[in-house]
């Protein structure tokens, strides 16, 4: 490994990063997900943690671009370059570029994720079976408004289970329209337009009004990618358009032809040879998550590497089931220092060493069966210490305590458990977490993070998705607390509001946010967990809790390790 | 069996391709990441001759280290990665 000259480090453990924008390629939530993944690669073996910012300066600024696009080193187009980023420091020190005429994905070719429809957010499963043909790209047989869509399951016919796929009549990213769809047609400086546009831009972003008349009201948003989109060539982001003609034969899927490098092109008009209008068909792409978590290696001060298996070597390499190379845990403990916590990974079960000195007792469940037993761990964090938990709810009738990744179980007068590894039982949820709650109905357990939750039945997941899914507004930085009503309602609580979801519709109830002393006078209006437990609402704020009772009164206000049953 | 239908290539118009030569892309390459400059000991930059710069870029990719613009050193050239120079001066 290599380190930069004077072992350039940030000076401090906490570091915070912000992503400014987009890339059409993937939708949001897994751009944001592949970005915290890439930053776990890295706290999980030094004590560093990352915060992510949504406004302001951070440490590490994270953007998309292309050729030029705003420092001394422009992009070179598809592939070659794919990104690079800055050793830590003021400014524009520590922040990582991403090249967006790369087509990003997870390294085995197209993300779709799908939107409203019956399959919760699930991706397109190509290929699948409509009405007995076979569908590998989104599609929009079988529906009149032209909203491309896609089966989630290899035989729509069998399932019925389907999602509609992104495109610029569904939504738009970025911009200043909160997500609203393309209008069109649209008019922009006189001229009239019926699709995308890169006109009025030097960035090559496609975009569009989402109103009838960008010149009287201003309000636009960059189009989404389809699946078809192209990738390069002169109309990038443009879908493919089957049948096209090219050397006056006609081609309805992607050809190499008239190429001597064999990349698969198609024409994005139905004539190639009157239009001259083409581009890359998607291939595998780059892992957004691989070449992140190299370039942030760069923006903590590591340099390149000569190991080939290294992270930080310089070269792009696809690695299904990635783990850091010992070269790139040297080189960032030579700078920052081990993980002084417990090991953030649980033992795999194959290498277990049943050595009377481990101090983790590995036994991983079979991923099939939601074991009724977990582990627990060295602990490494006395839960009586503890000032501030992360998450506190019911779950199957126990108190649950959450904090960095660790959580205890509680009822009254037993003997308290833990602590456990959330990743043994509720495997791909972040470390840090904001609240939770278990649905009294179905038993599902909702898990929330900054704007994302996750949906466990068992250990099956559905998630990360946007909270705005549920209807909280998109502004909404985290959830911090819930409390159920009934069967089917649960309040969600964030800064001095709370909301009502409906757990059928999974929709916000109408008249919603209401603000909690207009509810629950009494309680502080700061609190960082609201839970239900025994029939009582808790407001928790630091150690102190105060209980109320069905009926609204504050009954109780005591001591958070009283219900973890410290001496 | 017919005669294989000779494939005409065409120049597709905003195609990026990279015509330069073996040896042009060589030397943009070495320059761009830091090969071709090195600092002397009196830490003033001093330009090596390409032979020295490739067999620094075959040591870095783990390469044989031949000093000349063989094969493997042309494709390792052409593979996507970090825009980060390897060498920094």
């Amino acid at each position: 490994y290599q380190t930069f000259d004077g072992d350039l480090k940030w000076d401090h453990n906490d570091v915070t990063y912000r992503i400014l924008n987009y890339s059409p390629d993937l939708d949001a939530s897994i751009t944001d997900d592949a970005f915290a993944r890439a930053f776990q690669v890295w706290s999980d073996v030094t004590p560093l943690s990352f915060t992510r910012l949504y406004e302001g300066t951070a440490d590490i600024m994270i953007s998309f671009g292309k050729k030029n696009h705003g420092d001394p080193y422009p992009f070179d187009g598809k592939d070659g370059l794919l990104a690079h980023a800055y050793p830590p420091g003021e400014g524009m020190q520590g922040d990582a570029h991403f090249d967006d005429d790369e087509y990003w994905t997870l390294g085995t070719g197209p993300v779709i994720k799908t939107y409203y429809g019956n399959a919760e957010g699930a991706m397109c499963k190509f290929p699948f079976r409509f009405e007995g043909k076979s569908y590998s790209t989104c599609t929009t047989e079988g529906r009149e408004d032209g909203l491309p869509w896609c089966a989630t399951t290899a035989d729509f016919g069998k399932d019925g289970k389907y999602g509609f796929c992104p495109s610029e009549l569904l939504f738009t990213y970025d911009g200043n329209s909160d997500g609203q769809p393309c209008v069109f047609p649209f008019v922009f400086d006189g001229q009239t337009y019926s699709s995308c546009t890169t006109e009025g831009r030097n960035d090559g972003y496609r975009w569009c009004a989402t109103t009838a008349n960008f010149d009287k009201d201003k309000k636009y948003g960059f189009c989404p990618n389809r699946d078809t989109a192209v990738i390069g060539g002169n109309s990038e982001g443009e879908p493919c358009q089957f049948p096209f003609t090219f050397l006056g034969k006609t081609y309805t899927s992607c050809t190499s032809e008239g190429r001597s490098d064999g990349k698969l092109w198609c024409a994005t008009t139905s004539s190639y040879d009157k239009d001259n209008k083409w581009g890359f068909c998607a291939d595998k792409g780059y892992s957004l998550f691989l070449v992140a978590a190299h370039e942030f290696g760069h923006a903590l001060g590591l340099d390149h590497s000569n190991i080939q298996d290294a992270l930080m070597y310089p070269m792009y390499k696809y690695v299904a089931d990635f783990s850091l190379n010992e070269d790139d845990i040297e080189g960032i403990q030579y700078l920052y220092g081990p993980n002084r916590g417990p090991k953030p990974t649980p033992p795999k079960p194959s290498t277990t060493t049943s050595s009377p000195v481990s101090t983790a007792k590995p036994t991983k469940p079979t991923p099939s069966t939601t074991p009724s037993v977990y582990t627990p761990v060295e602990p490494s964090v006395d839960p009586c210490q503890v000032d501030k938990f992360d998450v506190i709810t019911e779950i199957q009738g126990e108190l649950h305590f959450f904090k960095d990744g660790y959580y205890w179980k509680s009822s009254s007068n037993k003997e308290r458990k833990g602590p456990f590894m959330v990743s043994e039982r509720w495997p791909t949820l972040p470390v840090k977490l904001d609240t939770a709650f278990e649905d009294p109905v179905t038993k599902k357990i909702y898990f929330f993070a900054d704007t994302q939750f996750w949906v466990f039945t068992g250990q099956d997941v559905l998630g990360p998705r946007r909270i705005e899914k549920l209807g909280l507004p998109g502004t909404l930085k985290k959830v911090e607390g819930a409390l159920q009503r009934g069967n089917s309602k649960v309040l969600l609580f964030s800064g001095e509001e709370y909301w009502r979801l409906d757990l059928k519709t999974q929709q916000m109830d109408k008249g919603y946010p209401r603000h909690i002393d207009m509810t629950f006078g009494g309680v502080p209006m700061d609190a960082h967990d609201v839970f239900l437990y025994k029939g009582h609402f808790y407001f928790c704020r630091n150690i102190y809790y105060w209980r109320m009772t069905s009926r609204r009164q504050v009954d109780r206000v005591g001591y958070v390790y009283e219900l973890l049953n410290c001496p | 069996w017919c005669h294989p239908v000779k494939s005409k290539f065409l120049t597709f118009p905003g195609d990026l391709i990279k015509n330069m030569t073996d040896k042009q892309l060589a030397e943009d390459y070495l320059k761009r990441f830091g090969y071709m400059q090195v600092l002397d000991k009196s830490g003033l930059q001093a330009t090596v001759s390409t032979s020295k710069a490739l067999k620094r870029l075959q040591n870095q990719l783990g390469l044989e280290e031949t000093g000349k613009l063989d094969q493997p050193t042309i494709d390792a050239m052409k593979k996507p990665r970090c825009g980060v120079p390897d060498v920094r001066n």
